[in-house]
């Protein structure tokens, strides 16, 4: 009948509010009970800030000229269970120093782990020439190192008052 | 200015986002 009919349709629909009140719930105490620490980004463009939605972000270290790529990293590039350690800095951040296919194996490289992979890359900040007897070798020019992280983490929503903080402060 | 990202890093090794500092101006 009608009745009934209304009637599943009302529980069902009750059954997936209190799910994902339970899934908000659960989400809030994980990130409550979570190791808080500080990433480098890539700076927020204050106008996607104040299109009153989200801005996307990245999150990019970029490392003095000549830094290395930390280890392993590579290896596990594009694998969806890998795992990136995290070190602390001098400057109450935290920075790549590793990666691992798993928990244990990143930790080797670091105190913290993350599930998630990075990428590192260096480039050559001045374009290609050839090594000449007057100019530095090539493998002396300088070189940006920059790491792209990807743990989930890529986007921030904001409501305008603090939207129009950020912005004042940028 | 420096940005960053203040991420909350749970017990099952799972990332969230807690908030963003920019310009030593923090917004959750």
């Amino acid at each position: 009948s009608p009745r009934a009919l209304a009637l599943r349709i009302g529980a069902v629909a009750l059954l997936l509010i209190v799910a994902l009140i339970g899934l908000l719930v659960r989400e809030d105490r994980a990130r409550a009970g979570g190791q808080e620490v500080r990433l480098a980004m890539e700076a927020v463009d204050p106008r996607s800030l104040l299109s009153g939605h989200y801005a996307a972000l990245q999150l990019v270290e970029r490392l003095e000229d000549g830094a290395p790529c930390p280890p392993d990293l590579e290896a596990h590039y594009g694998h969806n269970d890998s795992w990136v350690a995290l070190s602390p800095t001098a400057d109450n951040t935290h920075q790549v120093s590793g990666g691992g296919a798993t928990r244990d194996a990143a930790l080797r490289h670091g105190p913290v782990v993350v599930r998630g992979q990075a990428d590192c890359r260096q480039a050559f900040l001045a374009p290609p020439r050839e090594p000449t007897e007057d100019g530095p070798p090539v493998e002396e020019r300088p070189q940006e190192t920059f790491i792209t992280l990807d743990i989930g983490v890529d986007r921030f929503y904001a409501d305008q008052t603090k939207a129009e903080a950020l912005e004042a402060a940028l | 200015p420096p940005a960053f990202a203040i991420v909350s890093i749970g017990q099952d090794g799972r990332a969230r986002l807690r908030g963003v500092e920019v310009g030593g101006i923090r917004a959750d």
